[in-house]
């Protein structure tokens, strides 16, 4: 499902080079579930980013289903990103719009109709456990609830590959635990391939496969 | 240092009102360190928001150093509020300024001279690991590296009083330890007061007592 070769990402800070990704390589297989760890700035969220096709590369390359990213112009792009679901670090919610527009974004881009999306937004913001807070827009939210409703917009339009980056950092153990379980769940009972970035050890226990960046190199991929 | 007597929160959401904070009372000595606890979205960002006045009680009352926040004009609220150290749930640091500047911020507030300033700051960048990344500004760092830099602000006015608010939610266990030494240094050396919301048991294990808020009450207040 996903083949990434020598991929490195340089930011420019005026003259001075940051390199994010030094070379990257690896591979997923349909309906892995795989943890990203490593310390702070050590190019998680870059890598998530380029993997989505959020970002381009420096230099190498994403091949998702046998397509690289890079051959593709901006139209093919989005409609690559709308198969993948993607939780970002700090969850990019649109601030005018409540709990369940923003959920049902997704499904309105893909011309899914009202009473389809009204039920299907309900169902997922129901197992996320925000039932209750459906009307609150992101500023009448508590962190833990912007973050779960990020999640319920990542999965609302099912997705068969999801990459999520920290989706438990504003979570309770126990709130944490049932996110896991739901994530887990689509990716043993329909196959839904899974990359996790993760600081929680009780999260990344949830997967196979735990891969370890530092400075923007795999340390170590082991199998969990 | 801190008196809290039933304190209440309600906002209202159109008609709906949603009760955030239903009842809470506690005192805090100064130079304790105490870590709240509780489930996503049971009070615990409004509980420090309130103490930090920067919000004010549908109820109740918050006093600080003898001092009623209620009875302060926003001048006043202003003044107290450069005493106590703030980290927020998401770090609203300005959007526009590096690293250096934000942190450097409340000095400037302050009317420290432009020499003292950029040692200070430079000083606790150091501490929290930011050398290298004084420069960028927010979209320029990772979530952890935001986080560090508002950790940094919070501390670079040498307040006597801490609210953090999840300060470890974006970093690695390294990281995160390293900066709950710097904290649990400071108010053992030199009696800063400090109050952590936290998810992580780890975290929460620097403080000798636990506050648990359930559905905006407190639940349990045990010596740990
Ligand atoms: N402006 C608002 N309008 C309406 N409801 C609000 C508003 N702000 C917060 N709330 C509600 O108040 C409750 C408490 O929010 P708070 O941010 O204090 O929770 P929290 O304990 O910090 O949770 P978390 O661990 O998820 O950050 C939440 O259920 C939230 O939906
Ligand atoms: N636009 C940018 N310009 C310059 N440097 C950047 C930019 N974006 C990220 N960086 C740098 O790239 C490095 C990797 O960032 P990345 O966000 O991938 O880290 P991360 O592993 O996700 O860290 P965290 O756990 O703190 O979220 C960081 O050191 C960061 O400072
Ligand atoms: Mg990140
Ligand atoms: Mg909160």
């Amino acid at each position: 499902v996903l083949e990434i070769e020598n991929l490195q990402k340089i930011y420019m800070m005026g003259q001075v080079p940051v390199e994010a990704l030094a070379g990257v390589s690896f591979k997923v297989d349909h309906g892995e579930l795989v943890a990203v760890q490593g310390p702070s700035g050590s190019g998680k969220s870059t890598l998530l980013n380029l993997i989505g096709a959020l970002d381009r590369p420096s230099e190498g390359s994403v091949t998702i289903g046998g397509i690289d990213a890079a051959t593709l112009d901006d139209n093919d792009l989005a409609e690559l990103r709308e198969k993948v679901g993607f939780v970002f670090q700090f969850f990019n919610l649109i601030p005018r719009l409540n709990a369940r527009e923003n959920v049902e974004l997704p499904l309105l881009v893909a011309g899914v109709d009202r009473e389809e999306r009204r039920a299907r937004t309900e169902d997922v913001l129901e197992k996320v456990g925000l039932v209750d807070r459906m009307d609150h827009k992101p500023s009448e939210l508590s962190g833990g609830e912007r973050q779960r409703v990020a999640i319920a917009r990542a999965l609302i339009a099912e997705p068969n590959f999801l990459l999520l980056d920290e989706p438990t950092g504003n979570l309770d153990t126990k709130t944490a635990a049932e996110i896991m379980e739901l994530v887990s769940g689509l990716n043993q009972e329909i196959g839904v391939t899974v990359i996790v970035v993760t600081h929680d050890p009780e999260v990344a226990s949830f997967a196979r496969r735990m891969i370890r960046l530092v400075d923007g190199l795999i340390a170590s991929d082991e199998v969990n």
